[in-house]
């Protein structure tokens, strides 16, 4: 060993080059890893204060990959189907889910490519009249419950509730991560002046808000029938009064819903069954000033998991929509679910839902709509115009 | 897929519901 170290000659040679750039890459890499690492391990807390707890059954569904089920349903779903079997398989569906098909707009069976295309399907022309109410249902289904908001809770079955602010991202634990993305008003279905009602008539804005004596002038197109153009004209003013009204209400600032003096907060749940029309509509004549969407667990909705899983409204997938209307705040929020995982808002199409980058942590990113329309500080969405709707998977 | 309202309201708001009542989209659901 001696005189191996003594008379060994040492003979210097270049690093090859190639050697040099491995050596770089997997220091880097051993990097990227250890970043990853500890952006996952950050995750992991915020996550645990999102478990779902409950009887065997949610232990069961919380340990199974809900979010990748979802979106293999949907891909599945989204599979043409031969033409010759489109009539019956959806005839097969409606039977087992009580679907209407009598009041499809489309009736052709053979038109819809897929179950997807299908589930989506629209309504035909005067199948849902909307009520003269100050508040309408915003969709078919089922009411689960409803009542007043105490103390920032809501009921999810009695003596069982979960936080409002947990639900709408007020409370300090789904703050963190907050991404804030600048609404694209060219995405915006609404031009800073001028807006389409759900007939697709064009008014100009200055109209609808009184600038004009006459709102019903700047009607661009009608209806072939007298009828229908009279109860059209009718809305138009209705609306016009409206939009002054919600021009002049000031936003609620934060949106931290502190109610007016004789004021108080209410809430509705309604639960959409397979079988039933999945668009849903504006309930009210209300300014859309901001969305959150959460990227959360995809757990069933139905009924029977209301009952067994604590904070499941807070725990899934949603997109929370909050603004105003006439008495003051308000807001819409389509929860998601196994079977219908992504959510579609029709003037937001920025917003993508249900992706497999997105982590169930309870986070949520941010989007403002201002910039839709500066005199009204949002988007406005009429009584009854389509909002959105579930896809499958 | 559910959907879920939170709404200020004066607080003499009704709501025209029943707990399961089957709903379509455009229904009054309080006054």
């Amino acid at each position: 060993l001696f005189s191996a170290w003594k008379d060994t000659k040492v003979k210097w040679t270049p690093i090859p080059v190639g050697l040099g750039i491995g050596f770089l890459c997997f220091l880097q890499y051993r990097r990227v890893v250890k970043r990853e690492r500890e952006r996952l391990d950050g995750d992991e807390v915020v996550r645990r204060k999102y478990v779902a707890s409950g009887p065997w059954q949610v232990h069961v569904a919380a340990a199974l990959p809900l979010r990748s089920m979802s979106r293999l349903w949907g891909a599945f779903n989204s599979i043409n189907i031969p033409e010759f079997l489109r009539p019956a398989g959806f005839k097969l569906y409606s039977w087992i889910f009580g679907c209407n098909l009598d009041e499809m707009k489309v009736k052709d069976l053979k038109a819809y490519p897929n179950l997807s295309a299908f589930f989506y399907r629209e309504l035909e022309e005067g199948a849902r009249p909307v009520a003269d109410a100050p508040l309408v249902s915003p969709s078919d289904g089922k009411v689960l419950h409803f009542g007043v908001v105490e103390e920032r809770n809501i009921e999810q079955i009695k003596g069982v509730t979960y936080s409002l602010d947990a639900l709408l991202g007020m409370d300090n634990n789904s703050t963190r991560a907050i991404e804030n993305v600048r609404f694209d008003p060219n995405t915006a279905a609404v031009e800073e002046e001028e807006f389409a009602n759900v007939n697709g008539i064009n008014y100009s804005l200055d109209d609808m808000l009184g600038s004009s004596d006459n709102a019903v002038k700047t009607v661009s197109s009608v209806g072939p029938d007298g009828l229908a153009r009279e109860a059209k004209d009718e809305r138009s003013n209705m609306e016009s009064e409206e939009l002054v009204r919600l021009a002049d209400i000031e936003p609620s600032g934060d949106l931290s819903h502190r109610t007016k003096p004789g004021n108080s907060l209410f809430f509705a749940v309604i639960y959409l069954a397979p079988g039933d029309y999945h668009r849903f509509h504006s309930p009210a004549d209300w300014v859309v000033q901001m969305r959150r969407h959460f990227a959360g667990e995809l757990f069933s909705v139905s009924p029977y998991f209301v009952k067994l899983l604590e904070n499941l409204f807070v725990l899934n997938e949603r997109v929370v929509l909050m603004g105003k209307w006439r008495h003051g705040f308000f807001s819409m929020i389509p929860v998601g679910a196994t079977n219908v995982g992504s959510i579609k808002i029709n003037f937001d199409e920025a917003l993508r839902t249900n992706r497999k980058e997105d982590l169930a942590t309870g986070t949520y990113t941010e989007v403002s709509y201002k910039s839709a329309s500066k005199r009204l500080g949002g988007k406005p969405v009429c009584r009854g115009e389509e909002v959105g709707g579930f896809y499958l998977g | 897929s559910t959907v879920v309202l939170v709404f200020e309201a004066p607080s003499n708001f009704k709501f025209t519901l029943e707990q399961g009542q089957k709903v379509k989209m455009g229904q009054a659901i309080g006054t």
